[in-house]
């Protein structure tokens, strides 16, 4: 588990 | 992508499309808090400067874009175009109580303590609250006019759908950010009052009106 580096999200 | 979070960025263009429909039809921007559309411009502004340092997709970057250049139309429309009909007696929540206190969490609470990352998690820190503004305008004034209530009901869906999403991907892609899904909780229920009232008033071919 983690958070991206490059956020897909909007 | 999944289907979750594709419903709930259309529902988020239907939202801000129908704002300015509303508005551009009407000649008017009645009703809605001016306040809120420079909260939501200053989200996209912080969060969406990665535009210029990673490339996800087209999909992406066109929808950044959209919203960044859409938010800013909205607020020239309020405070330039139309300012003659904006209802500022009414749009009076104080936003620094909002913006300093997310500032400060941002500085505090975030992923990783470097510039483009504060940056990313103020924007998701404001977004939850920056609706505050337009929802004590409306328990000012005591009412919302049918096409505001449709906006409101689509933005407040989108972040919901959002949570669903994340369920999603939490299950099936091992994806979880702690901070986006807590904001993304604290937003939604800041919509649930007015989603019970959408539903029991609005559906029913009635305005949203409020006890004095």
């Amino acid at each position: 588990l983690g958070y991206p580096e490059t956020k897909d999200e909007l | 992508m999944n289907i979750f979070r594709l419903i709930g960025d259309m529902s988020h263009l239907l939202a801000i499309i129908l704002l300015l429909l509303k508005m551009w039809k009407t000649r008017s921007c009645a009703g809605i808090s001016g306040k809120s559309q420079i909260l939501f411009a200053l989200v996209f502004a912080s969060r969406y400067l990665d535009l210029f340092t990673s490339f996800v997709s087209v999909y992406n970057s066109v929808m950044k874009i959209f919203f960044i250049s859409t938010s800013l139309l909205t607020v020239y429309l309020m405070y330039f175009k139309f300012r003659a009909t904006y209802d500022s007696n009414h749009d009076t929540f104080r936003v620094e109580f909002l913006v300093i206190p997310v500032g400060g969490l941002a500085f505090l609470v975030n992923h990783e303590f470097s510039p483009l990352e504060i940056l990313w998690t103020f924007s998701i820190y404001l977004e939850s609250v920056a609706i505050l503004p337009q929802l004590f305008m409306m328990s000012k004034t005591g009412e919302a006019e049918t096409i505001t209530s449709h906006y409101l009901f689509a933005l407040g869906s989108y972040r919901a759908l959002y949570i669903l999403n994340w369920v999603y991907r939490y299950y099936f892609e091992g994806f979880f950010d702690l901070i986006a899904v807590v904001a993304g909780c604290v937003q939604t229920i800041l919509y649930c009052d007015f989603f019970y009232l959408y539903i029991t008033k609005v559906l029913k071919g009635k305005r949203i009106t409020l006890p004095a």
